[in-house]
């Protein structure tokens, strides 16, 4: 994917 | 989720929301800091582009697209429908002097050199410093109306309580986002000498004013 790590916070 | 970061979001929340409600009953932008207001709105266009193309949960998307429209909402009333009531000359902070190092600094330190991992570390560096205009107007009008103080204590009490989520989630889930709890730290501790007057005036039936 694109990302790294997902971002799951806001 | 920790409950830490809920009640982070519902501060968060409850934020957003105060500024709008005042603004919207007193038809008046006076003492709020359009330029700090601007930024956050940059702040949450930059870092939610991923609306579309990554699924968190349906609580994440419903947050995401109430920061991005209430931010517009506060810029519109500020800068159009109530502009004759803003206090644009109080407001002289120059973005660009956070704006610039925000971008620098995503330029070199961010997940992945990609347009969407960069515009999301900007976001992240740029929120923590978005509040300095506001600061930097409330102590150059010299005090904050109280609903201006509730709005400030609930934003700052935001990122305070993330940072207990970090560390929960540091130790029960090996969860460690160097970016954020960096930015979340820098961006607490902006509020630190706001948060010492609201306990000692605000809390106490006192209008907050800064000593000369």
């Amino acid at each position: 994917g694109r990302f790294v790590k997902t971002h799951d916070e806001l | 989720m920790t409950l830490f970061r809920l009640a982070g979001d519902l501060s968060h929340v409850l934020a957003i929301l105060l500024l709008l409600y005042k603004i919207w009953t007193t038809k008046s932008a006076a003492g709020i800091s359009g330029k700090t207001q601007l930024m956050f709105c940059m702040v949450y266009v930059t870092r939610y582009l991923d609306l579309f193309t990554s699924f968190i949960s349906v609580y994440n998307s419903t947050m995401k697209v109430l920061f991005i429209s209430a931010s517009v909402a506060t810029v519109y009333l500020i800068y159009f429908k109530f502009k004759a009531t803003y206090d644009g000359n109080h407001d002289t902070f120059r973005m660009e002097f956070v704006i610039v190092p925000a971008l620098i600094l995503a330029l070199i330190w961010n997940y992945a050199f990609t347009f969407f991992e960069i515009s999301w570390a900007f976001s992240i560096f740029l929120e923590a410093v978005a509040i300095l205009p506001q600061l930097f107007m409330v102590t150059k009008t010299g005090e904050a109306e109280n609903i201006t103080s509730h709005y400030l204590f609930a934003l700052g009490s935001y990122r305070a309580l993330y940072i207990l989520n970090w560390i929960d989630r540091y130790y029960f889930e090996g969860h460690w986002d160097p970016i954020a709890v960096t930015a979340g730290i820098v961006q607490t501790v902006l509020y630190g000498d706001f948060f010492y007057l609201y306990f000692t005036r605000v809390i106490k039936g006192r209008k907050l004013q800064v000593l000369p």
